[in-house]
């Protein structure tokens, strides 16, 4: 599935 | 990490250094909007929060502490140091106009009804708008110098090179946020105008001047 708001971005 | 999301960190980075040597050299501030630099402190305040809940890299920390540490830094040399050649008078976009109505919305759309997942989403919505009194300020005055379109530019480019990178993670990551999506592309569609202006006036050596 996909993955979803993991919030590793800057 | 891929190379279009490092780029434009670094990008973003170079934004916020150019602008804060341009304040601090020039010893002055004419022709910055305080009010968008308010913005993106609070932008990076609501969404670095998760600095006190998880770890996710060093990079990703100390960008963090970084953005938020030269956030701080701009709004303190604005209004406080060099307060004097601020502005105030061409600054006159209304901020609870943009702050108001996404906060209602980050209230009605997120991922999660919880805290930090609100304050989280009301950062992104703000992000996508907090350049608009920096770029009002401009088209007020009708022209803007050539260090601030630099800054502009590569604010523009950051926005540009996430989008790039979400295309990327979407299909070897299987990655998607659309919250951030949907807030990234809105914001890129801002500076389209600008890099209009940018290619065609300041590449080609001319101030960036707008007609009357």
């Amino acid at each position: 599935g996909f993955n979803i708001n993991p919030k590793d971005e800057l | 990490m891929n190379i279009f999301r490092l780029t434009g960190d670094l990008s973003h980075l170079a934004a916020i250094i150019i602008l804060l040597l341009k304040i601090w050299k020039t010893r002055s501030c004419a022709g910055i909007s305080g009010k968008s630099q308010i913005l993106f402190a609070i932008v990076f305040t609501t969404r670095y929060l998760d600095l006190l809940s998880s770890f996710i890299s060093l990079y990703n920390t100390s960008m963090k502490v970084i953005y938020i540490g030269c956030a701080y830094a701009t709004v303190y040399l604005i209004y406080m140091k060099f307060r004097a050649t601020y502005d105030g008078n061409h600054d006159s976009f209304r901020v609870e106009f943009l702050v108001v109505p996404v906060g209602g919305l980050a209230v009605l759309i997120n991922h999660d009804f919880s805290f930090l997942e609100i304050l989280w989403t009301f950062s992104i919505y703000l992000e996508s708008v907090a350049i608009l009194p920096q770029l009002f300020m401009i088209s007020k005055t009708g022209e803007a110098e050539t260090i601030t379109t630099h800054y502009l530019f590569c604010l523009g480019l950051y926005r540009a090179l996430y989008i790039v990178n979400w295309i990327w993670r979407y299909y070897f990551e299987a990655f998607f946020d659309l919250i951030a999506i949907v807030a990234g592309v809105v914001q890129t569609i801002l500076y389209c105008d600008f890099f209009y202006l940018y290619v065609t006036k300041v590449l080609k050596g001319k101030k960036l001047s707008l007609p009357a």
